[in-house]
């Protein structure tokens, strides 16, 4: 699958998605 | 018992892998109930410390060790006399303690099950009780676990000392829809995965508790579970099952799909199906994922194994002469695969 499918791949999502997701 | 080897011959594909199922032992639970699940687990006793197999009957869970004179001897024996026992929940890395959950039609208590040298008495203690979704062993002695449904639901995940006694309980953002299964992820310690009677994939942080995305996978059969999940260059794959699939073409309706998802984005796509080969028939009526191999029981009463790293089935399993398969587990080791019938016979197999 190309980047294109997917949307912007980023290796450090799980730190990224931490940061932004309420606790 | 005679060595039964089995394994898939296609001359027509030569770039197929094929792999190798050699039946090595067999055990015979003699409970005289209906066998429900079979599992392994390193145990440790004063004079003895081995690899056993632990079978479930609604009744009983027995621990079994294979003896030097080749046959199988019962070390220990817990009795349910009020809640039949579902499933064992398997704990990866944990020694001489198994966890069992029961229920009727659905879990309402989870048990931890070990022998106490103090006393010399088998012990069951109760870990957690209520309307149970689902619940999964976690690496680093934890477990996770859903209650209740839609607003109501909670989901915590319990950490254990070697003992089995409880150290703290981490409670985790709970999703709108009703949890069906979890999965670790491979790669990645603190993320958890979860399925939603919805068809959405949950993503967790497991330190912090926070739901970090949900992603409605749309394109999938309603009631799929998820088995496993592996993490790499920042995108999530998720083997699937799909135990209502229909059965009348197994290339439409595989019995496991890969899908992969951008965590990132929530954009998932399909990846890869897990069908079997032409002329074999049947729908998954149950399996496991270990490693990069998955195992079905289809409705056929055969078992199919199949390479998620190759996309191919590499090896089936017949009904033998004493009947249909009913379960198939793989070792802790990963290199065993247990088919079980339902009356309570294992027979362990070795898979390369």
């Amino acid at each position: 699958h190309s980047e294109s499918d997917l949307g912007p791949i980023s290796i450090n999502w799980f730190e990224e998605l931490s940061s932004e997701a309420p606790l | 018992e005679p060595l039964n080897e089995v394994a898939i011959e296609d001359p027509v594909e030569d770039s197929q892998r094929k792999g190798s199922l050699q039946m090595t032992s067999k055990l015979k639970s003699c409970s005289g109930s209906c066998s429900v699940d079979v599992g392994t687990v390193w145990w440790e006793a004063a004079d003895f410390t081995a690899l056993c197999v632990v079978t479930a009957c609604e009744a009983s869970v027995s621990l079994w060790r294979h003896l030097e004179s080749g046959h199988w001897g019962s070390v220990h024996t817990w009795h349910f006399t009020k809640v039949p026992v579902i499933q064992i929940v398997p704990l990866p890395g944990v020694q001489s303690l198994v966890c069992v959950a029961l229920g009727g039609l659905e879990i309402s208590e989870i048990r931890f099950l070990f022998y106490s040298s103090e006393d010399g008495c088998v012990k069951q203690p109760l870990v957690k009780t209520g309307n149970i979704n689902a619940v999964l062993g976690l690496k680093n002695r934890r477990l996770v676990s859903s209650c209740g449904s839609l607003q109501h639901q909670e989901v915590e995940v319990f950490s254990f000392s070697e003992t089995g006694r409880s150290k703290e309980r981490q409670a985790l953002m709970p999703p709108e829809e009703t949890v069906l299964a979890f999965a670790e992820v491979d790669g990645m310690q603190e993320a958890l995965i979860a399925l939603t009677t919805t068809d959405c994939l949950v993503v967790w942080n497991l330190t912090s508790g926070q739901l970090l995305r949900k992603v409605p996978l749309g394109f999938s059969y309603l009631g799929s579970v998820c088995h496993k999940a592996y993490s790499d260059s920042g995108l999530l794959f998720v083997v699937l099952s799909h135990p209502h699939a229909e059965e009348s073409n197994s290339c439409v309706n595989p019995a496991f799909q890969v899908v992969v998802l951008n965590p990132k984005t929530a954009r998932s796509a399909r990846l890869m199906s897990l069908s079997l080969p032409l002329g074999i028939t049947g729908r998954y009526l149950e399996g496991e994922v270990k490693g990069v191999s998955a195992a079905a029981v289809l409705t056929s009463g055969t078992i199919a194994v199949w390479d998620l790293f190759w996309g191919q089935c590499t090896a089936l399993l017949p009904p033998n002469s004493e009947g249909s398969w009913s379960l198939a587990r793989w070792s802790v080791t990963d290199t065993c695969l247990l088919a079980g019938q339902k009356d309570g016979s294992v027979y362990i197999y070795s898979y390369t």
